[in-house]
């Protein structure tokens, strides 16, 4: 994870946004 | 804001030689064509790029027979319902696919050659008020449609018999979709863009809607053509057909912007803009292939762009048969298909 000008970043956004999204 | 200080550079003018005329193709019984697209093809173990054409009540398959030169192969007859798309499915053979319906899609039709019983044929795969539709990799097909309560999105995969096997429904976001596009090199990740101006990511395998970012209002009516993941920041090309002209970077056609998927921010990456003596008015129609642009102008021109550099890089003006109606790129970037209303496709090498 790191920061850019658009907040925190990371190489497995998809990942973890299915893990927090409602299934 | 970041999007709006970009300014968009035209490289000494568009060039019109960047397209070559490799070879043109008419349909003499064509009375109106609303759509051109190209399909592999394979018979007697050949397989070969083949041009479609569709017009209201008929679709015709091209082949190759020399190098500048076409022949219609066959034509399915659809006088029921008029054609208004030709729905392209990537990794696809034998195979086209189409949207019939009046204003709105009311039925997707896949057109196949069946090699048991050595005809060709006609299978609906899916009816309703459609809103949107698109053909994925891996012969899949996702849709929404809207009934006066609600919102359906659904993914369903086709089989080689024209059928559809197993279904996905995915989770609607609130607003109507308008446009889908996979995201290249991630199976299971889908976008899209809304009536409200927002991109919204699913995963299609579990049916999740992750994530919903707003697009901006500078440019309303947006729709999304195609989505790459990078570095963690997630790419998706839009073109804008009602965008405002701003003095900062004229009409925006296409934008390529940057989004990031876990915070929602996103910041313009380049813009692609109406080429001089052709803005004011929008255009009608846009297709986009890996990182080419290409439109149709309301000044009935063409216009070609390289999306990452925000170059206009060719320009086909208006000919003697008229207005260009129709621009597509071919499937694999083998070139760019420009059509005029009256049935005549010129194909370009680019």
């Amino acid at each position: 994870c790191s920061e850019t000008d658009l907040g925190p970043i990371s190489l497995n956004w998809f990942e973890e946004l299915s893990a927090e999204a409602p299934p | 804001d970041a999007a709006e200080q970009l300014t968009p550079v035209l490289l000494d003018g568009p060039r019109e030689e960047s397209l070559q005329l490799v070879s043109e193709l008419k349909d003499s019984s064509c009375s109106c064509a609303v759509d051109v697209s190209t399909v592999w093809w394979e018979a007697a173990g050949c397989r070969e790029l083949r041009v479609v054409t569709a017009s209201e009540s008929a679709v015709s398959l091209w082949e190759p027979l020399a190098p500048d030169c076409w022949g219609k192969v066959y034509t399915w007859h659809l006088r029921e319902i008029p054609v208004i798309q030709i729905i392209s499915l990537p990794d696809t053979c034998n195979l086209v696919c189409v949207a019939l319906g009046e204003l709105e899609i009311g039925e997707i039709r896949l057109l196949l050659y069946s090699c048991e019983t050595d005809s060709f044929k006609h299978s609906v795969v899916k009816t309703g008020n459609i809103k949107a539709v698109v053909g994925l990799k891996d012969w899949r097909l996702v849709s929404s449609s809207r009934t006066m309560q609600e919102q359906q999105v659904e993914m369903v995969s086709l089989s080689e018999t024209g059928g559809s096997k197993d279904g996905q429904t995915l989770m609607p976001p609130e607003e109507t979709v308008t446009a889908f596009a996979e995201v290249e090199g991630m199976r299971e990740a889908l976008v899209g863009t809304t009536a409200g101006n927002s991109v919204v990511v699913w995963n299609l395998k579990t049916g999740q809607l992750l994530r919903k970012m707003h697009v901006g209002y500078s440019y309303p009516a947006s729709i999304c053509h195609r989505a790459y993941s990078d570095s963690g920041l997630l790419f998706v090309v839009l073109s804008h057909p009602l965008a405002k002209e701003s003095e900062s970077c004229g009409s925006p056609a296409f934008r390529v912007v940057a989004f990031n998927p876990l915070t929602g921010r996103s910041a313009g990456v380049m813009f692609s803009c109406l080429p001089p003596g052709h803005a004011g008015r929008q255009y009608l129609e846009g297709d986009v292939w890996d990182t080419a642009g290409a439109a149709v102008l309301t000044s009935g021109a063409v216009a070609v762009w390289d999306l990452l550099r925000g170059w206009c890089t060719a320009v086909l003006p208006p000919g003697p048969a008229g207005h260009w109606a129709l621009a597509r790129w071919a499937t694999g970037g083998a070139g760019l298909l420009a059509g005029h209303r009256d049935g005549t496709v010129h194909l370009y090498r680019y």
